[in-house]
């Protein structure tokens, strides 16, 4: 089962999460180890690389109106900044002492918290990244609800007028999700969910114009049109409802999902 | 996204570090 849940997410940092497990299981292994080379080179590529991380960081919180990344990123952004000077410190240790366990436990503690404040930002920026498709879902939601009450053909152009570009944004934003998800089952729902959904739009469209041509005929039959694009809408509603779970899930959260 | 840039950069940066001080410890095992 993959550990990260999105492929970009994951091609950042599984390559590290890998050496640094490594770096881990050969410092015990070594014990106490072979001299360590001169790392002030690398370190202070890490150093450079974190203070254009965290003003990136600081930016994206300024620009932000999701109050949980301004929140959240904060600490993650402190996380990946105190494991750099961790970094600094093992590597000043070092040069003095090429054997020294301190400066390798250092060493081993600054690369595990990069990778884990980097985890934690990029965790952060994306659940940000899906409370934005979630909001558009739920602007398909609320129109849904708004369903029931149109009784004219000019309320019901409108209608179209306002869920149609709505629901092209979810589609697309969905789709474009689904394609990122390293968890498989989680991709095939939204994928069916949104198969659903593009099935049930155009036939809600008619149920809710049969409805309204019965009205304005004042013909019969207008509470069993009213029940069938009641229905109509509820089965969209009820496919969205599921999409926002679907995103809302991460890999850490599949016991539940299964 | 220049978050994920600048994210990717510490990874690639951390990759060299830590195959630097592996390096070192793989020529004892």
């Amino acid at each position: 089962m993959p550990v990260f849940h999105t492929k970009t997410i994951e091609s950042i940092l599984e390559p590290v999460a890998q050496q640094v497990s490594r770096l881990v299981i050969l410092h015990e292994e070594a014990e106490d180890g072979n001299a360590m080379p001169d790392l002030s080179r690398p370190v202070q590529a890490v150093s450079l690389a974190v203070t254009n991380l965290v003003k990136v960081g600081r930016e994206t919180i300024q620009n932000s109106d999701d109050d949980i990344l301004r929140l959240d990123m904060p600490s993650a952004l402190a996380r990946v900044e105190n494991s750099s000077q961790h970094l600094e410190e093992a590597s000043a240790m070092l040069k003095g002492d090429p054997f020294s366990t301190p400066a390798r436990k250092k060493l081993i503690e600054g690369s595990r918290g990069i990778l884990q404040g980097t985890s934690s930002l990029l965790l952060c920026f994306d659940e940000s990244e899906v409370r934005k498709i979630i909001r558009e879902c739920k602007r398909v939601l609320d129109y849904l609800a708004v369903s029931e009450v149109i009784d004219t053909m000019e309320d019901l152009v409108q209608f179209l007028k306002d869920l149609s570009p709505c629901l092209s944004k979810v589609s697309r934003e969905v789709s474009s999700r689904e394609k990122e998800l390293t968890h498989q089952v989680h991709s095939e729902i939204l994928v069916r969910c949104l198969e659903q959904v593009k099935i049930l739009a155009p036939i809600l469209i008619c149920s809710m114009k049969v409805f309204i041509l019965i009205v304005e005929q004042q013909g019969k039959g207008s509470d069993e049109a009213a029940e069938n694009r009641n229905y109509l809408a509820s089965r969209m509603s009820d496919e969205i409802q599921e999409m926002i779970r679907i995103l809302q899930l991460t890999t850490y959260d599949e016991d539940q999902s299964e | 996204e220049m978050i994920l840039e600048a994210a990717n950069a510490i990874m690639c940066a951390s990759s060299n570090l830590v195959r630097a001080a592996n390096a070192a410890q793989r020529e004892l095992i």
